[in-house]
């Protein structure tokens, strides 16, 4: 199976080739395409071939056929349904009211807290208003939700973990930092944006001891 | 060099270590720290063999010291100072006020924007108000900012790139949805959040397709 790093390159790739169909071009090189990302050309055709494409030896890949296919892989030719828990708090309420989730095919379908002072409020008209925790389970089902997204609080991780388990979701992106891990039923990213500064550290540590 | 997943478990393994020093744990087998975080016991011994962390047969590692080590490696001693620009907006407002980045010794000590409506503004009484854009240079230098974070559209990357050049800033954690490629000078971090549920949606189509 393809490994995640390889996972997370086709929505770069995807990314790209999405800007260069807007500006017509018809064919690109994994030389090409590994260049402007600052890639290795050798890792995106061995990305490239874990899904059978090969390309065409001096011609390239069909940036149209490249981009329709890679859309198929990853899942997107429908609307994924999404679901903000911790709606009311900062993040929750950035990530519910932002406009390129949509365009990626991802639609914000509903909004979750516990605060009684949020419940009730309307972010946005697609998402209708926060509703109470509680409801999770029923509302995932009447709204086809596939993806939740948890801003709440690490020691609240815990608390949610029945409610998220008994509405049936399969997949859930955490932005706490507890590391929340996934199972037969649940696949699980973890996102902790402090990590991506102490990565950001370790490099100019590096820098510092010359 | 150690790959760049190593370094981000290390971030992991330091959350994880905190919370067992609190408890008072003093040893800890890479077997137990594995298991915890859903890793490979392998793995965990591979990543802390590219510092020198071997462990002792039998006994483990020291919970204190693994913990202080990391912290070295990931050059946490001293409080890294970082800049927001685009902090008028939703997730830069949602970054500025977070609490969550001065316990782990990040600390956003100056915001900017272009938008004069945000100018001005005080979000936090440490990063001072939102200054204008074309200040950054000049106020990275003088309150010594080592990481900006840019929560500006991706259109707009191209107009201040010269400016973070021009500010001898090192390190870069980038939300547009526009690689930005590292270079001698500054290392950059790419966050797409899309990206992230683009992943999860891979995983939900795998499902689908049984
Ligand atoms: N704000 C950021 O930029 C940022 C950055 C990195 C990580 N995070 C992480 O994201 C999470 C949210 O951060 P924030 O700054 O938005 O916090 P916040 O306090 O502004 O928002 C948290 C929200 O979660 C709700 N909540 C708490 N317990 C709940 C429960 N049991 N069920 C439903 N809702 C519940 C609260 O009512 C609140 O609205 C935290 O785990 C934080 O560590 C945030
Ligand atoms: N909001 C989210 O949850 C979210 C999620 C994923 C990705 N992103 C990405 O993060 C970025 C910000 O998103 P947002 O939702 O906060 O947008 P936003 O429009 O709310 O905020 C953007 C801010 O950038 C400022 N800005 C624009 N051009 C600038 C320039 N040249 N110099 C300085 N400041 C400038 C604007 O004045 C505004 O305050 C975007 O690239 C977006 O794609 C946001």
């Amino acid at each position: 199976a393809p490994p995640q790093a390889t996972i997370r390159r086709l929505s770069v790739y995807l990314r790209y080739l999405s800007g260069l169909e807007n500006d017509g071009a018809k064919v690109i090189s994994s030389q090409d395409l590994a260049g402007y990302l600052a890639l290795n050309p050798a890792q995106v055709r061995k990305d490239l071939a874990y899904f059978g494409e090969f390309g065409k030896r001096g011609v390239g890949y069909s940036v149209k056929k490249l981009r329709d296919h890679i859309i198929k892989i990853l899942g997107l030719q429908q609307v994924r349904k999404v679901a903000i828990i911790g709606a009311g708090g900062r993040l929750g309420r950035a990530l519910a009211l932002y406009t390129g989730f949509e365009k990626r095919n991802f639609k914000v379908s509903a909004l979750f807290d516990n605060d009684p002072r949020v419940i009730g409020t309307v972010l946005s008209a697609d998402a209708g208003e926060i509703c109470p925790i509680e409801n999770l389970p029923r509302i995932v089902k009447d709204r086809n939700i596939e993806i939740l997204i948890l801003t709440v609080p690490a020691q609240a991780i815990k608390e949610i973990y029945d409610l998220i388990m008994l509405s049936g979701v399969q997949a859930v992106l955490n932005f706490a930092p507890f590391k929340l891990i996934s199972n037969e039923n649940v696949v699980v990213n973890n996102v902790d944006l402090t990590t991506e500064l102490e990565s950001l550290s370790y490099h100019l540590r590096l820098k510092e001891a010359g």
